[in-house]
């Protein structure tokens, strides 16, 4: 259960104040699936990184399974963020030096998962996501839409309880965008919360809840 | 006008090679509008990069206005890149430590142009595409596609004969995305040369000339 309550951000740059987020409040229960849209610079990333536990907002509480996420210890945020939530970063956030198996099995690290389980584990999703043939490649060395693969791979691989994807199709065609939807989709029937930001018209009309932001300002809920 | 004959594009890993371009021969005259699509991974963004002078071909001949591209030494290349290619990464690729009006402003240093000079045409092309108000803003203190928009508007600021884009709209909201291709297509009724890489079936549509790229290879072309 997340619990968002007039959560507002500003980003300060030297004498600037900019108001990402100016009072939002929105709760998504487990096992939901929501969509979340709204203009370039609306804030929607700057929502997803809150929710993501990432960054912290400059008023407002977060709850989160019951937990203030304000309260907690760095150490508790970390194990939440690793045991509990898969992020699927707009810019993918992928580390340039490892190889695509590598990358996928940096989550499996932290979680204290055994190398050889680590490494089967994460051939697997990188198969699921469609590039079983691509595990040795870093990087700079696969196509935009094969990178936000990866990052996809990369967050599915822990079998997270919420599952968040800042447009986790905008580099991929429509085919393999379609299947990489698919996937998620069938993660939410097991049991998987799932919130996606999206610029994709198609892709928003196939979840049931729909929350729209402008201007930093939650301006539209739609069930469909 | 643009060449290119029977182009091929292998990547060494070790002992693995991949055929990212297996032989693709395509011309576009002056002043064109050419719409690239195909799925991810089958060789749209190397065919590009091989277009904008960016990367050179395993094989096969690339001619622009006439001259061989192969055979032009260094410098050359870095003029004619910079005096006639305006191009839009697919990943950006923004300075970090700049902010956006510096960004913008980078390819006019290379040409040459005053400060004075710089500074308004730079302003102007970020006005052109929406951030008149995040000119002070580095990378990291915009949205991604806010951060897209500094990478058009630093591809056009050099009013470039040839305009190419690797997926321009891919981070927008549909109306932000409208509202940049109609400033592109409004350059291309001036006389600019406009090559679109897009996996957005509706923005396919609106050009003339449709190319489609599967696996390496040119298999479709199209008049719309
Ligand atoms: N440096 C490299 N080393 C090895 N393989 C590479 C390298 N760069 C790209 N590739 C491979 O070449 C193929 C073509 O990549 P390219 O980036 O041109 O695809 P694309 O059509 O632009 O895909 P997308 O729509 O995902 O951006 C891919 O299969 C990719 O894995
Ligand atoms: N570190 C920062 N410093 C200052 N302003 C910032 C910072 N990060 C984001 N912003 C501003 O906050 C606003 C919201 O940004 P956010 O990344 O959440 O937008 P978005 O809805 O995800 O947009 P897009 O669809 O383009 O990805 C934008 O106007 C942006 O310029
Ligand atoms: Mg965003
Ligand atoms: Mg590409």
């Amino acid at each position: 259960m997340i619990e968002l309550r007039d959560i507002t951000k500003t980003y300060r740059m030297g004498k600037i104040a900019v108001h990402a987020l100016r009072g939002v409040s929105l709760e998504v229960k487990a096992g939901e699936l929501v969509a979340i849209v709204g203009p370039s610079g609306s804030g929607k990333s700057t929502l997803m990184n809150i929710i993501g536990c990432f960054d912290v907002p400059t008023s407002g509480e977060y709850r989160l399974e019951g937990k203030e996420v304000g309260r907690l210890t760095d150490n508790d945020l970390a194990r939440l963020r690793n045991r509990k939530i898969g992020f699927v970063f707009q810019k993918f956030n992928l580390l340039p030096q490892l190889t695509a198996w590598e990358n996928v099995q940096v989550p499996l690290l932290y979680a204290g998962v055994r190398l050889q389980e680590r490494r089967e584990r994460a051939a697997k999703a990188l198969r699921q996501v469609g590039l079983g043939d691509r595990l040795h490649h870093r990087p700079n060395e696969m196509s935009g839409g094969q990178q936000q693969r990866v990052a996809i791979a990369r967050a599915l691989v822990t079998r997270p309880s919420f599952l968040l994807a800042d447009e986790p199709t905008g580099n991929l065609d429509s085919n393999s965008g379609r299947e990489i939807m698919d996937l998620l989709f069938s993660l939410n029937e097991e049991g998987t919360t799932l919130i996606v930001v999206t610029h994709d018209g198609l892709l928003a009309k196939r979840f049931p809840r729909l929350v729209e932001i402008r201007d930093g300002q939650l301006v539209r809920e739609e069930v469909q």
